[in-house]
């Protein structure tokens, strides 16, 4: 149930 | 030359035993003031991130950073050969393809040697912010775990609500249902069973249980875990060890 989100968007790649 | 030497071989493998189920190819980054190794899992909503300070080594020598690939699968193997009460050094040289992993016991005077080949791994090193979060909780580990054993047999999704005074974990499924309401609470004389909350805005979360499962298997390394939690941004499950830390950010899921 529900969606899950994904961490791309959180931290940026350096 | 990276020579890192645990007293005890059992922490490395508690360590490695507290990720290897979610991320399997890992960058180890040894620096002069330790090792730090970072993955995200393949479907990109867990990512482990690992600080070992020189504290942690009986001993610690890096000339030079040295990042090793490695594939946990494998290096759990290796760790298995190992007793552990046995000292454990890690040996590699300034561009290695492999590390020896060195088990000594010193009072038998019984060595064993493995070297490990390394991998090339080609992964993004993402910068993690000090994120602003609405809530803070410090507990017991072994509790955590047990709430997320218990619930996450009814539900695949789990839901943390935390308001002033009150953290509450729901399930909800298809057999039925559960909710573990825990209160902050101080325990005078055995302080590790207290349970700490700084609230600053009220949260209301739900997390995949398959995630959470994996994430308590840190529980081994540290008797507390600090839950940080935001409803803009990834949660953060923190063991701390003597030197350095074990965390874990998961990404949330939102309700259809």
């Amino acid at each position: 149930s529900g969606v899950q989100v994904r961490l791309d968007g959180f931290f940026q790649v350096v | 030359m990276l020579e890192a030497k645990f007293e005890e071989a059992s922490l490395f493998k508690r360590i490695i035993d507290g990720f290897k189920d979610c991320v399997q190819l890992v960058n180890f980054q040894c620096k002069e003031d330790g090792i730090i190794a970072q993955a995200v899992d393949d479907s990109r909503v867990l990512l482990v991130s690992l600080e070992i300070g020189i504290e942690a080594f009986q001993n610690y020598r890096c000339d030079h950073p040295v990042t090793l690939g490695i594939d946990l699968t494998s290096l759990s193997k290796i760790l298995r050969c190992g007793n552990n009460s046995d000292t454990l050094t890690l040996i590699a040289d300034d561009t290695p393809d492999t590390v020896l992993l060195l088990f000594e016991d010193t009072k038998k005077d019984r060595v064993a040697e493995y070297s490990l080949k390394l991998m090339d791994i080609d992964a993004a090193f993402l910068k993690i912010e000090d994120l602003a979060y609405d809530c803070t909780l410090m507990m017991p580990s072994s509790e955590f775990s047990k709430i997320v054993r218990d619930l996450s047999q009814l539900s695949d999704s789990l839901n943390i609500m935390i308001t002033k005074e009150t953290i509450k974990f729901v399930a909800d499924g298809d057999i039925g249902s559960g909710s573990v309401i825990l209160k902050p609470f101080v325990n005078m004389d055995k302080p590790e069973d207290s349970i700490k909350l700084e609230m600053d805005q009220p949260v209301d979360l739900t997390f995949g249980s398959k995630y959470l499962l994996d994430i308590v298997k840190g529980s081994a390394l540290a008797e507390k875990v600090g839950i940080r939690l935001s409803s803009e941004a990834p949660a953060l499950f923190q063991f701390d060890l003597k030197s350095g830390y074990l965390q874990f950010f998961l990404a949330p899921k939102f309700n259809d």
